[in-house]
């Protein structure tokens, strides 16, 4: 049932790799003059990390990364990201804001972060979380790609156990499904926001994870943390809580998007999207739009700010 | 391909802090091979886990004796699954 365009995609569903990467090819090759395709690396098992570039032009403009999909299991954020996808295509020279940010901003989107960990999910094991690399001197597989960055690495809030769900891996970005966004926003170089999107337990969260101190702009994340989750409760009712990581959930060291303030990209955050109910991971699929819209309210109070508040 | 059938996730509500820590302290019993889909945060948040059969009742009487509550969030994880990919089969036919 391969749809034979984007507007034919059916977000209200579950999909597998090969037909995610199928709507990322029909959307560039649908809009050719603002949206490309960006492969920053491969994973272990060699899929493609695709990245969907927006963009009307300019030359390294400031940027906005959002990514999904990093814990392969959190099926809610990949389909969420292709919703957003097509969304800010759509959204391009209708919504003022949207517009906005476009025409003097790029906007790097990576559905699939964890290619290899989603490929298993379908086929093997619904549960997997972590990366798909044999893990040497010991008989299980993966690390954890929330862990493995070089932010606190190796700290409390990440174990050393191989067969753990959060083992951090022998190395601080050893995972290349990390590396090659490690590499691709030090490239780039311009990064003025990066928003990095997990489920479940309903929480908007900001470093840091590894340590007590207070980020230097815990004021102004904390104040649009405020008015994201507002903006998102208004749409469904959904709530959300919200702060630092180590204050809100828990200790975690090598935090991606603890890596990336410490990069010098001030509005950093992790989402944590639905579900409270008694789904968990297994979201059903009829919430799925509802939840990348009400998600996406909250996306564009960050955009937004970021857009308005250049650094 | 890994199935979960008896696999059930409990929702674990901590009175306190040293309930909390009783909770916690599930994390290294790793015979019990817990799955911490929402791990220990405060009193305030529940934490979810998906135990697997084997270790259901262990878990269960481990709760019950330290008079810790908790109610099972998905009964059996295996059905749950089973709908998702009967969803995702019936909806890429459509």
């Amino acid at each position: 049932a391969e749809p034979r365009n984007t507007d034919s995609f059916d977000f209200s569903r579950y999909h597998s790799i090969s037909e995610i990467y199928s709507f990322q090819d029909m959307l560039v090759a649908e809009n050719p003059n603002l949206v490309s395709k960006v492969v920053i690396g491969q994973s272990y098992e060699g899929r493609p990390l695709n990245v969907l570039k927006f963009s009307t032009g300019g030359t390294n403009r400031p940027a906005i990364w959002i990514d999904t999909g990093i814990h392969s299991r959190e099926w809610v954020t990949q389909a969420s990201g292709t919703w957003f996808a097509k969304k800010i295509v759509t959204d391009y020279g209708r919504d003022p804001a949207v517009t906005a940010i476009l025409n003097k901003m790029d906007i790097f989107l990576e559905i699939v972060t964890n290619p290899d960990g989603y490929f298993y999910t379908h086929t093997s094991n619904r549960m997997w979380r972590k990366t798909r690399k044999p893990n040497s001197g010991s008989s299980c597989v993966g690390v954890d790609p929330n862990r493995n960055w070089d932010a606190g690495f190796g700290g409390p809030g990440a174990s050393s156990n191989p067969c753990s769900e959060t083992y951090r891996g022998p190395r601080a970005h050893s995972e290349s499904e990390v590396k090659s966004i490690v590499d691709f926003v030090k490239s780039h170089g311009n990064f003025k926001a990066f928003i990095s999107i997990h489920s479940y337990s309903q929480m908007l969260l900001y470093p840091y994870g590894y340590t007590t101190t207070p980020a230097k702009d815990q004021a102004e994340l904390h104040n649009l943390a405020q008015r994201a989750i507002t903006d998102l409760a208004s749409l469904y009712g959904t709530r959300y809580r919200f702060g630092s990581i180590i204050n809100t959930i828990y200790q975690a060291s090598g935090g991606t998007i603890d890596w990336t303030y410490n990069q010098g990209i001030k509005y950093s955050y992790t989402f944590e999207l639905r579900d409270t109910g008694r789904y968990g991971f297994i979201l059903p699929a009829n919430q799925i739009i509802p939840t990348a819209e009400e998600t996406w309210l909250a996306l564009m109070d960050i955009m937004d700010h970021t857009f308005k508040n250049p650094y | 391909k890994e199935t979960f059938e008896g696999h059930q996730v409990l929702r674990i509500v901590a009175k306190d802090d040293v309930q909390l820590s009783l909770i916690k302290d599930l994390e290294d019993m790793i015979e019990f091979e817990l799955d911490f889909w929402r791990g220990v945060t405060d009193v305030a948040t529940p934490v979810d886990i998906r135990v697997p059969m084997h270790s259901l009742q262990s878990v269960k009487i481990y709760l019950e004796t330290q008079d810790v509550e908790y109610s099972i969030m998905i009964e059996d994880l295996q059905v749950l699954l089973d709908e998702e990919q009967e969803e995702m089969e019936s909806a890429a036919r459509v």
